[in-house]
């Protein structure tokens, strides 16, 4: 099954 | 000094059913241009960003920036003492431990004022790269929010497709398949009606069906939802709000190992 991913993945952080 | 005062309360109190239930605190910054608001919810899986501009509101002011804490579930119990034809108006002073809600029926012969303590989180915003995106889906809100509540049935996923003929949701599980395909509209009475795709690249990702039911809170705020998709970055479900703004939430994906 495909894993669930974190949003902060593909956003940054300033 | 802050003020912001919305004739149509409703709006509020369906912002925060629209947010609630994923988010149990934020921070609404106010500034000059209007009020934002961005959070991730408690997993880190979704990201909640709300804008509403000062110009969508009948009167406000914002001397200084403010960044008001507030835990929802206690706004939530305030703004349920608010009537949907209710006037409300934010204020709080500068550098405030408090901001109050005063809501004031249409012929101003009731006036309630309620003062809620701020709290002080950590705020941390994830910049958002803009993105040119494959897929941008418009539909009507309510079929989207049906669409997910009848395939949570089946999985906890749902498989979203998009190509130019249309899109096609899937989710499957133990008790079976099920697949859901809309076409892009090709004559409706009402735009709100309409199915529109505009397709640079055919799409299909899989998302976790509780953030988009979660998202689906939002549907009294708009009669369209437009979805945002391109291979292996998060998935956009914006809600327009009226002429004041709009509600948008950012999902990551399932991807395979």
């Amino acid at each position: 099954d495909p894993k669930q991913t974190k949003i902060s993945k593909f956003f940054t952080s300033p | 000094m802050f003020e912001a005062r919305l004739v149509q309360s409703s709006i509020l109190k369906k912002v925060l059913e629209a947010i609630k239930e994923l988010l149990n605190e934020a921070t609404f910054d106010c500034s000059d241009s209007g009020i934002q608001l961005q959070a991730m919810d408690n997993s880190h899986v979704s990201l909640v960003s709300l804008n509403l501009r000062s110009d969508g509101f009948d009167k406000y002011r914002c001397d200084r920036n403010l960044s008001m804490g507030i835990n929802l579930a206690s706004m939530s119990k305030i703004m349920k003492c608010a009537g949907n034809d209710d006037v409300l108006t934010m204020k709080a002073q500068d550098n405030a431990d408090l901001v109050t809600f005063m809501f004031e029926s249409q012929n101003q012969e009731k006036v309630m004022d309620y003062e809620m303590k701020l709290m002080n989180l950590d705020q941390e915003h994830l910049g958002i790269p803009e993105t040119d995106y494959s897929c941008v889906i418009k539909l009507p809100s309510q079929e989207f929010a049906r669409i997910v509540r009848d395939l949570s049935q089946f999985g906890e996923s749902v498989v979203i497709s998009c190509t130019k003929e249309g899109i096609k949701f899937s989710a499957g599980g133990d008790i079976g398949n099920a697949n859901i395909k809309l076409a892009q509209t090709s004559n409706v009475d009402k735009d709100e009606d309409a199915v529109t795709i505009e397709m640079q690249e055919p799409v299909s990702l899989t998302f976790a069906c509780r953030y988009l039911n979660s998202f689906a809170k939002a549907t009294p705020l708009s009669p369209q939802v437009q979805l945002s998709m391109s291979a292996d970055v998060p998935l956009v479900v914006e809600y327009k709000i009226g002429d004041i703004g709009h509600i948008r939430y950012y999902l990551a994906p399932k991807i395979e190992d």
